[in-house]
Formats: structure tokens, C-alpha cells, sequence
């Protein structure tokens, strides 16, 4: 474990968590893709698959963070489709999941480093989880803004992946460790983040709402 | 190494 790979996954707990507050506090998902809470849910459901295989003992903080995941993100769609769905602007959330979930899975049966079930699951997740923003930026440039606390929940998010970068090069310096699948995915995930970066650092930081022209 | 089958990220 080192520093960038520890406050990226406080970072990804915290977007969680800030999404979550959001729609419990506000009782309202508006402006909140419900098609990437529903990929992201799929992402740790196919990677922390062996949770499910074999049961662990809770004691080490990994695997109660990938049960975190899995609860608080099917807990997150759970709000988003039934308990509010009266605020859910479906209207807007109108890209095609399929799109992104079919070349996952196609290129997680192409490129991976075994051809064996929980390695593909797992490749198949990594691919996932790197286009899973695009629906919520999609919504966002629909209806040409976000609210304060969602733009906080996608600095968040983005971070998290951004701080893995740092952690692989890290690991690549010292430990001499290379994912290579992980990285590409890794970088075109932190890619699709730069323009809201772009917006979120000169704008909300100096208090604004991001508007897109719509 | 890539290989190994037990992933040690998140």
C-alpha cells in the first residue's frame, strides 16, 4: 500500500459517500445518471466476484472495503430506481449502456492475461469501469449543468483513478510491478475526466455552478 | 507479476 493508492480509494469512498448524501439529504436524484451508478455496481460486482466464491473472513480491511463497495453502489441504484424514482430524469439519462457494456465484455474476451471466468470478469470490469462516466457526463451535457454537490461527486470520483495513476507509477519505480491492462484502462478512465476537471477547478472551486452551453 | 491471478487492488 502507498500513499497515492490510499488516498485514492478514500477519494473513491468519498464519492461514493457524497452521492449518497446527496440523494438521502435532497430525497431527490435529479441531475444523478442512474446508468453509471447501474455499471459501476456491475464493475464491483464482476471484480470482487470471489467475495462471493468463497467466503473470507472479514478481519482485513480489503475485503470489507470491496463489500462496502458492493453494498453502498447497489444501495445507490436501489434509491435511484425505486425509492426516488419519481426524480430520476430518465428523459436525459439516454445513452445506450449497451454500447459500452458489449465492447467491454468483447474486449475483455480479446485482451486479457489468462482466458479463464474470473480473470475476464475481472478484465471485463476494468473496461467497464473506465467508460461507466460516460452516461452521467452525457446527462450532464443534456441539461447543460450540475449541481454543486454532483460536480463535487465527479471531482471525487475522477480523483480516485487519477491517484491510481500515481500509485502505478509508483509501484512500477519500486516494486517494479506492471498491470498493463489496469494502466491503459486506468489512463482513458482519468482522460474522459479532463474537461470536467477543466470546468470543476475554474469554476466550482471560485464558488460558481457549472453551465455548459447548452 | 501480471499473471498472478489474485488481484492486490481495488
Amino acid at each position: 500500500m502507498n500513499i497515492f493508492r490510499l488516498f485514492g480509494d478514500l477519494s473513491h469512498l468519498a464519492a461514493i459517500a457524497i452521492l449518497l448524501l446527496k440523494i438521502w439529504k435532497t430525497r431527490s436524484c435529479a441531475g444523478v445518471s442512474g446508468k453509471t451508478q447501474l455499471l459501476f455496481a456491475v464493475c464491483f460486482i464482476t471484480r470482487y466476484i470471489d467475495l462471493f466464491l468463497h467466503f473470507v473472513s472479514l478481519y482485513n480491511t480489503e475485503k470489507v472495503m470491496k463489500l462496502i463497495y458492493i453494498s453502498a453502489s447497489v444501495f445507490t441504484c436501489y434509491l435511484i430506481f425505486f425509492k426516488f424514482k419519481a426524480t430520476y430524469d430518465g428523459n436525459h439519462d439516454s445513452m445506450r449502456a449497451e454500447f459500452l457494456i458489449v465492447p467491454a465484455a468483447g474486449l475483455a474476451c480479446l485482451i486479457n492475461t489468462k482466458f479463464d471466468a474470473i480473470e475476464i470478469l475481472w478484465t471485463f470490469s476494468i473496461y467497464l469501469e473506465a467508460v461507466a462516466i460516460l452516461p452521467q457526463l452525457f446527462l450532464i451535457s443534456k441539461t447543460g449543468e450540475a449541481e454543486t454537490i454532483t460536480s463535487h461527486y465527479l471531482f471525487a470520483q475522477g480523483s480516485y483513478r487519477a491517484l491510481y495513476i500515481l500509485n502505478w507509477i509508483y509501484r512500477y519505480h519500486y516494486e517494479s510491478h506492471v498491470d498493463t491492462i489496469a494502466i491503459v484502462a486506468g489512463v482513458v478512465q482519468t482522460i474522459l475526466y479532463c474537461d470536467f476537471f477543466y470546468l470543476y477547478i475554474t469554476k466550482v472551486v471560485k464558488g460558481q455552478k457549472i453551465v455548459l452551453p447548452a | 507479476d501480471e499473471t498472478s491471478a489474485v488481484k492486490d487492488e481495488l
